[in-house]
């Protein structure tokens, strides 16, 4: 039964990689009922995190952000900040495509903050980048200049020239 | 189309570049 959850998950991840991403979540979703009855919550964790990136590629971005939800919530039990931070990114990117801003902003200010912690700069040069639009779409200029701004800076000490 | 549209924000349609790639692996 536990080699039978491995295999939805890695089946799963090849179709995604196909681009069948109904096939992707039919057996994603089976991987996750497995992990539920082992009480694995680390592969919980990963089901809800490929279940997500699934349904934004099926458009259906209200699916996603529940199960991006879900996959913060475990990532905070299971203290894990690095996945913390990458809920939080791929949250904020998804109410951007739900066009509700002010929870896109909350959520990417919530990874900055982690991605600080880290000293992830890349990941801190792609939340002030997000943060910028977000609040450029609002209309709060001011903060989107200095997000904006930020994102400049670590983007010339990263050295990325794109 | 609208939610064509909103993928040309920049920043998501990176994050969406990336996200192409990104499996959870067992």
């Amino acid at each position: 039964r536990a080699a039978q959850g491995r295999a939805y998950g890695n089946l799963g991840n090849t179709h995604y990689l196909l681009g069948n991403f109904r096939k992707a979540v039919m057996s994603h979703e089976q991987r996750l009922l497995i992990a539920r009855e082992f009480g694995d919550r680390s592969a919980e964790r990963r089901a809800y995190s490929n279940l997500g990136n699934a349904f934004i590629f099926l458009g259906e971005f209200e699916m996603a952000a529940e199960y991006y939800k879900r996959t913060l919530q475990l990532a905070r039990q299971l203290k894990d900040r690095a996945v913390e931070a990458q809920s939080c990114y791929s949250l904020g990117n998804t109410y951007t495509l739900l066009q509700d801003y002010e929870k896109a902003i909350d959520y990417h200010l919530k990874h900055l903050v982690i991605a600080q912690e880290l000293n992830d700069r890349v990941g801190e040069g792609r939340a002030c980048w997000s943060l910028g639009n977000a609040y450029t779409a609002l209309g709060n200029h001011d903060q989107a200049v200095h997000f904006a701004e930020k994102h400049l800076d670590i983007s010339r000490e990263l050295g990325d020239r794109n | 189309v609208q939610r064509m549209n909103f993928i040309q924000v920049d920043s998501v349609q990176r994050w969406m570049d990336d996200l192409t790639l990104m499996t959870e692996c067992e």
